[in-house]
């Protein structure tokens, strides 16, 4: 999947793509002060012949948990459940509805959108994007958006979380680059010098179809350097997993 | 139509000297959960002389009577649903003059009978045609219909129909052998995503008992059963003739815990196979208690006697302890329903004010009776009155009646009162099960305080609409009429509460769209929705009649079903069918049936006829005949064999 990060200080987009593998649990949020995780899991696009390198992964279902509450959301392409321990609770996406279960509010807008609330100071939003099911690569996946907003604790971690605590970023040295449509630049972030290029990627919340450009310094490798540690230490085992941190 | 030279051959093969049925139509056809049903035969007096023939049909109890007609030789007799008064005094008018003959319905069990006899003259053909229309409910997670099949006879052409067209697409359709071994295999099935066509044809051979009878094995009930698709919690919704329907029955949720008091009768009645069943019963109903669940059991006679006087949880030791004690139960005694209701309202209220009961929890009395009140309070009035008192609005009741010495009407009005319902349970069947299926459909409440709402003059006359409960594999169905709009689509919004949850859902129906595809559907049954709205409608006003608290409001309520039932063309307990000639000068009569315990009729025996001239030979269920010759015209005038069964 691509990530978006914006970051209002700095007045700037950064993105960067994780490629890991179908099945895998990637952390986004992860926030022991306030009980909150959201984890997504990867779904791979259909295999065609034997490119199997060339599976794209995208998110297929998206959990958020709020700890305090008991409270899981899990939204894939199929279903939202809700669950609280021993009770399980399931929606399709074929109707517009708000479910309420203490502190967690979930409102689901027919075919399109999930917006899980907890407390009102944490939201996350999902947006479902269904594809021509004989598509022979595409498959169904989730758009997440989690605005800047959030109030999340000091504590707060995860690909995204991290980003709770904006870090300074400078960028610098900008010229051409290879493809003459795309410039490079050297960021520094967090102690790192990066080269960095100038790209797009699309936020599809306002046009679901052609979406809409957000031009945004683009870091390679999987966010290295931009991100804390290595992709890798994202994955989480299981959708209610908080993260671990040395 | 014309026989084909097969179906020819048949007919001259089974042609005997008296009564040749030729063809014999049974056709279904079911949309968004209303059905229409027509039952048409063709009759041929074969034999030498002008002879009675009847036509009668087995109708399930919750049914409208749409229309009849009937083609004597040329004379069509049409059928129009008139005000019971009008179409009596049309009736004795015809009477008077001679011109009249009987059409009776009579009770048994859940279906009740459609009978009409007509004299006719050697070699005549008649044509029979009944209509009904009935709203399928879900229970357990299928929607069921049943068709009674008894042609009595061999028929050359035998042809049965269901006809399925839900817009949301079929989920499953099932046929299951009801009919006997005879016919295993014989019914088709075909279907799509949202049609399924149902047909039973067995052809002659396969409707002899055995290769060289002369009678058929063909009798018994023809079930069909299936459900829908579901693919949104916030259900269906249907418009359709200025008409809509919504439907709701979400899936996928976990279920409300539940505080139960079991009140038994344990009278003298109950001695025996009653009892049996029903202890059988009450051990698989108690094993499927949860540690959410919490109950108590209380078995009444002229005494009442409670297992506990509290609530106790669901657990295994519990629940072991309350099915000893049901087990060692001797019914014998008197039946005093009041102070057992009380009792068990009590126990409620004290869980309630002790804080025992979850908020959200579902609080149910579920009483089994066998007998009217005998000990203490008999007054049903002051029962109900007493009743009522006790629950509080979060309590609910269902009962239960067993056998028919029980005035189910009683029963169904207490339950009703109070945000439950009633079942009859048929003794001489297998109650043990009755009473095991009941409990299942009520074991699994979802959701509390459901409530259906428009957007403000978006629709009107609008069915109820606000519910107390919700249970897995039913289905809650609100319809009304559309009002004029500029907009493409009717919205609903749907808000509820489940165990920790709070809903709020919502849906849409085009306008148009769904009267454009059933206009494409050959057997799809267009206008559903205006019948459908109008026989929730009717049924919701008889049951308001029936608790209204004073007579101005009950002849307001009456005024309102009339109107409607004429309008509709429904045959309640309030209008009357009337079937008349061509010419209207020779006139049947076909009233609603009474409810056994309230006087005519001989419960659960199909026959309300009590002087009727006794049949000769052994005529089947269906088609019968006498032996006394009658001279023309078609329908012989024969008053002195008339009744005509009262009602209200």
């Amino acid at each position: 999947p691509h990530f978006i990060i914006h970051l209002p200080k700095n007045n700037m987009d950064v993105c960067f793509n994780i490629d890991s593998k179908p099945g895998h649990i990637l952390n986004l949020v992860s926030d022991p002060g306030t009980g909150v995780v959201v984890n997504g899991q990867l779904v791979g696009s259909k295999r065609v012949g034997v490119e199997k390198e060339n599976v794209k992964t995208y998110f297929g279902t998206i959990s958020v948990f709020s700890q305090l509450d008991g409270i899981m959301v899990t939204v894939s392409t199929d279903r939202i459940q809700l669950t609280d321990g021993k009770h399980n609770h399931s929606f399709s996406w074929g109707a517009t509805a708000d479910i309420t279960q203490d502190r967690v509010k979930v409102s689901i807008v027919k075919d399109s959108q999930v917006t899980v609330t907890v407390d009102e100071k944490i939201r996350v939003m999902m947006l479902l994007h269904r594809v021509w099911k004989k598509h022979p690569t595409s498959v169904d996946f989730l758009g997440l958006y989690i605005p800047n907003s959030n109030q999340y604790s000091s504590k707060a971690h995860g690909l995204i979380g991290q980003f709770g605590q904006e870090p300074e970023v400078r960028v610098y040295n900008l010229h051409q680059g290879a493809d003459p449509l795309k410039k490079e630049a050297t960021m520094e972030v967090k102690g790192n010098k990066l080269a960095v290029t100038r790209g797009w990627q699309k936020d599809y919340r306002r046009d679901k179809k052609r979406g809409s450009d957000i031009f945004c310094w683009f870091i390679h490798n999987s966010g290295k350097g931009f991100i804390d540690g290595h992709y890798t230490t994202y994955i989480v085992p299981r959708l209610d997993s908080f993260l671990q941190r040395p | 139509g014309v026989l084909t030279n097969e179906e020819q051959e048949d007919f001259e093969a089974v042609q005997g000297d008296d009564i040749t049925v030729e063809s014999y139509r049974v056709e279904s056809r079911i949309t968004s959960r209303f059905c229409h049903t027509t039952f048409k035969s063709f009759v041929v007096n074969s034999g030498p002389n002008a002879q009675s023939i009847g036509f009668h049909v087995q109708i399930p109890k919750r049914a409208f009577i749409t229309n009849f007609t009937m083609n004597v030789n040329g004379v069509t007799f049409v059928g129009s649903v008139k005000e019971k008064t009008v179409a009596r005094n049309l009736y004795a008018q015809a009477r008077a003059r001679g011109k009249a003959a009987g059409i009776v319905r009579a009770n048994s069990q859940d279906m009740e009978t459609f009978k009409a006899e007509v004299h006719v003259p050697s070699g005549n053909r008649i044509e029979f045609e009944l209509h009904y229309q009935e709203m399928m409910y879900r229970k357990l997670g299928l929607y069921e219909h049943t068709l009674h099949l008894q042609p009595g006879r061999l028929v050359p052409r035998f042809q049965l129909d269901v006809y399925i067209y839900e817009p949301n697409g079929i989920a499953s359709v099932e046929v299951p052998n009801t009919l006997g071994e005879h016919f295993t295999g014989l019914a088709q099935v075909t279907s799509n995503k949202h049609k399924a066509h149902v047909v039973f044809k067995p052809s002659l051979k396969q409707q002899r008992k055995c290769d060289n009878c002369t009678t058929s094995a063909l009798s018994g009930i023809f079930t069909v059963k299936y459900d829908v698709i579901r693919e949104s919690a916030a259900g269906e919704l249907h418009v359709s003739d200025g008409h809509f329907v919504h439907f709701f029955a979400p899936t996928n949720l976990s279920p409300l815990p539940k505080n139960i008091v079991f009140v038994i009768d344990v009278s003298g009645s109950m001695w025996g196979v009653k009892m049996k069943q029903t202890v059988e019963a009450m051990q698989a109903i108690l094993d499927d208690l949860t540690m959410d669940d919490y109950f108590s059991i209380i078995d009444f006679n002229h005494n009442v006697r409670c297992w506990s006087d509290e609530l106790v949880q669901g657990s295994t030791i519990q629940v072991a302890e309350a099915k000893k004690y049901i087990q060692d139960i001797k019914p014998n005694g008197g039946t005093n329903i009041n102070e057992a209701l009380l009792r068990a309202g009590q126990i409620l209220h004290k869980a309630a004010n002790q804080g025992m009961l979850n908020s959200r929890s579902v609080s149910m009395i579920i009483l089994v009776s066998d007998g009217d009140p005998t000990v203490g309070e008999i007054k049903l009035s002051a029962i109900q009155k007493n009743v009522k008192k006790i629950m509080r609005e979060d309590f609910s009741l269902f009962s239960l009646g067993i056998g028919f010495d029980v005035d189910y009407d009683f029963l169904e009005r207490i339950a009703t009162e109070n945000r439950g319902v009633a079942q009859r349970i048929y003794a001489n069947k297998d109650a043990s099960e009755q009473l095991r299926r009941f409990y299942s459909q009520v074991s699994s409440p979802l959701l509390r305080k459901i409530t259906v709402l428009f957007p403000e003059g978006s629709v009107s006359d609008v069915t109820q609409n606000s519910f107390d409960k919700y249970f897995s594999g039913s289905e809650l169905v609100v319809a009304g009429k559309v009002l004029p709009s500029d907009g493409t689509s009717l919205n609903s919004f749907i808000t509820a509460s489940s165990d920790r949850l709070d809903l709020s859902l919502q849906t849409e129906a085009d306008y148009m769209r769904l009267d454009a595809e059933l206009a494409r559907q050959q057997h799809a049954f267009t206008g559903f929705a205006r019948q459908m709205w109008a026989y929730i409608t009717v049924n919701q006003l008889l049951s308001e009649r029936s608790q209204a608290p004073t007579a101005s409001r009950k002849r307001k309520i009456t005024q309102r079903i009339l109107n409607l039932a004429v309008e509709h063309q429904f045959v309640t307990p309030l209008t009357a069918l009337l079937v008349e000639s061509e010419e209207a000068n020779e006139k049947l009569l076909a009233d609603s049936p009474k409810d056994p315990r309230k006087g005519c009729c001989g419960g659960g025996s199909g026959t309300v006829i009590p002087e009727r001239t006794p049949m000769v030979e052994s005529p089947p269920p269906w088609v019968q005949l006498t032996t006394t010759p009658t001279p023309s015209p078609a329908l012989g005038p024969l008053p002195e064999r008339l009744t005509i069964v009262d009602n209200d």
